[in-house]
């Protein structure tokens, strides 16, 4: 029997500690913590590795902070789109979705297809109409928008207009 | 972004990676997150990784499978492969590369290119880590 581990990230910024503040950051340590954890459990009490990488992904999207599902970064038509995608090492098998808009967690997704699809990668209305097939959470799309990423939406337009005009 | 790797009792080896993808990106556009084999790739017998970063040169590189690549015919350890894979052909291919990998013995390799990375392991019941700056 082998000792099981996991790695998780949330992503990775050219930001310093002064852009992000000593409370987000606190933010960010105990929403890693919280994913790292869910992830570990499952593998403590014996689950796969797939289902621990699938959960820790979840409590991700499901955290604010972090740039996928709730929380997530806005298109240039103040759109949200997510992308997901897992695979299996034992079985070579994997599940991918791109551009879906009101699934509440693509991971779970990607997760399904995996499972239960003989395509690897489903695409927008086709994919979101296989999560409704299958169960699948759905959420309206203001769940998904925070002022965070609004604000950062603003910023990189504004900034663009700068260098546009230099 | 946000994704993981682990490897179970039963020594089998997960990736898998979600993403809003970039601010202010074209509706329409996607990354390496959903690509298997640039931004996520998995294989008992070698690693699994999932990147972070800049997704047009994560595909461009094709990240994820190189590490692979590295590992599985020229037996460079997990962490090197990382760093070599994310800087294979910088000369061409521009854009930040970060990625998170484990191999098939539960070797981590971590590797960024950004200020920061959000992060975080544990191994057994070794105590967890959670790190975000380099030091």
């Amino acid at each position: 029997m082998k000792d099981f581990v996991i790695v998780i990230h949330g992503g990775a910024e050219n930001k310093t500690r002064r852009d992000i503040g000593s409370d987000l950051e606190a933010a960010y340590r105990r929403g890693l913590e919280e994913a790292l954890l869910v992830g570990w459990e499952i593998l403590n009490s014996g689950g796969a590795a797939i289902d621990a990488v699938e959960a820790a992904v979840r409590t991700m999207e499901n955290n604010y902070i972090f740039n996928a599902g709730k929380g997530g970064a806005y298109t240039e038509k103040y759109k949200n789109e997510f992308d997901a995608s897992i695979m299996c090492g034992q079985t070579l098998k994997a599940g991918a979705v791109a551009g879906v808009q009101r699934v509440k967690n693509p991971i779970n997704l990607a997760k399904t297809i995996l499972d239960k699809s003989k395509h690897v990668l489903l695409t927008g209305e086709g994919a979101e109409e296989f999560a409704l097939e299958h169960h699948l959470e759905f959420k309206p799309i203001e769940y998904f928008r925070t002022k965070k990423q609004l604000d950062e939406l603003e910023k990189t337009k504004e900034e663009e207009k700068v260098k546009e005009f230099d | 972004t946000v994704g993981a790797v682990a490897l179970d009792k039963n020594g089998n080896l997960a990736a898998a990676t979600s993403t809003g993808g970039l601010v202010n990106q074209h509706n329409g556009r996607v990354g390496d997150t959903p690509i298997i084999g640039a931004g996520t790739y998995a294989n008992n017998e070698v690693c699994a990784i999932s990147c972070t970063g800049e997704g047009e040169g994560i595909m461009r590189a094709v990240v994820g499978h190189e590490v692979y690549a590295l590992v599985k015919y020229l037996k460079m350890p997990i962490q090197e492969a990382c760093q070599q894979a994310a800087n294979v052909y910088k000369d061409k291919i521009e854009g930040d590369k970060n990625l998170i990998a484990l191999d098939s013995q539960g070797t981590i390799g971590i590797y960024y290119e950004t200020d920061l990375m959000f992060r975080a392991f544990k191994k057994g019941q070794q105590p967890h880590t959670v790190a975000i700056w380099e030091d």
